[in-house]
């Protein structure tokens, strides 16, 4: 795992909640709203099972900690979007909190109810963006959700233990979270 | 000689266009190689912070900075390094990715993406 320059992450104490909310103009229309809110809700949920932050949706897109829209083209960032395929998304480090999806690609929320060669699984890349928001540069782990790359109709939104290791060295970990990993490592000091 | 990719390049720093069969020229290309669209890969690692160039001007010359950028992003991609256009690394090129670029390598980048947003807030 890879942190930004000098490690930054939301400075709020322990436990912590972030706020999110999703922007209404820029909104696409392929999925309907309660189809992006369970993907983001279930992307938003994982990293919150492994640290101490809870992720709770409000309606104020301006007074929010972390805005989600989608766009096209040029958008006010300096970094446009590209069309279908090659760039997928980005967000920013903390605390900035801004994730953007680009508008034109065709997201998709289940591969069975699309044909499409292009697709791409929003609960992924919103697994991914999420990461940056929280501290993670890309990793080079392929297996990794912050891995940068994700061919179209493939799902990489389970947190690898990379992704989790990086993102507990930044917070700490959920008092709840146990893992297969760490289970694996109790059986084997049991075993020593 | 110089080999000619027989399609359009795309102007967009972020894709890359390439057909099955310049995969071939690709690959065989080193360091002095001249390859038209060269260029556009060069484009590429620049916009991912993998190579330096503050012209933003590209030349289609396969040289030591471009094989330079090439052994960071293949070993930060977890591929073979081999500082060459290789079909695996092209193949990772026409991936899908995320725009953020691959900090590790160019801290300076980012730190250009905390000051514009800083400027904008």
């Amino acid at each position: 795992f890879v942190f930004f320059p000098g490690k930054p992450r939301w400075s709020r104490s322990m436990p912590m909640t972030l706020t999110y909310a999703f922007s209404r103009e820029n909104m696409i229309h392929s999925l309907s709203m309660k189809e992006i809110r369970e993907a983001f809700q279930r992307a938003f949920t994982r990293w919150a099972s492994v640290i101490p932050v809870s992720f709770v949706e409000v309606s104020d897109f301006e007074l929010t900690d972390i805005k989600i829209g989608f766009y096209n083209g040029e958008h006010g960032d300096g970094e446009p979007f590209d069309g279908v395929l090659g760039v997928l998304a980005h967000s920013f480090s903390p605390e900035i909190g801004r994730l953007h999806l680009d508008a034109a690609e065709t997201w998709a929320v289940d591969f069975r109810s699309t044909t499409s060669e292009v697709a791409v699984d929003l609960e992924s890349v919103a697994t991914h963006e999420i990461g940056h928001l929280l501290g993670l540069s890309h990793s080079s782990v392929k297996e990794a959700v912050m891995y940068p790359s994700l061919r179209p109709r493939d799902k990489r939104a389970d947190l690898n233990i990379d992704d989790i290791k990086g993102v507990q060295s930044l917070y700490g970990s959920n008092p709840n979270f146990r893992s297969e990993w760490s289970l694996e490592s109790d059986m084997s000091a049991n075993q020593g | 000689t110089t080999p000619t990719l027989a399609h359009t390049l795309t102007q967009s720093a972020t894709k890359i266009a390439i057909t099955n069969r310049n995969i071939h020229s690709l690959n065989n290309a080193g360091r002095g190689t001249k390859i038209t669209g060269i260029s556009q890969f060069k484009r590429y690692l620049h916009r991912f912070g993998y190579l330096q160039n503050n012209n933003i001007s590209f030349s289609d010359e396969f040289d030591a900075v471009l094989e330079s950028a090439l052994f960071r992003y293949q070993r930060n991609l977890g591929l073979q390094v081999t500082g060459k256009l290789d079909s695996n690394t092209v193949s990772q090129m026409i991936t899908p990715r995320c725009g953020d670029p691959d900090t590790n390598t160019t801290p300076h980048h980012h730190n250009h993406v905390h000051k514009t947003r800083l400027t904008k807030n």
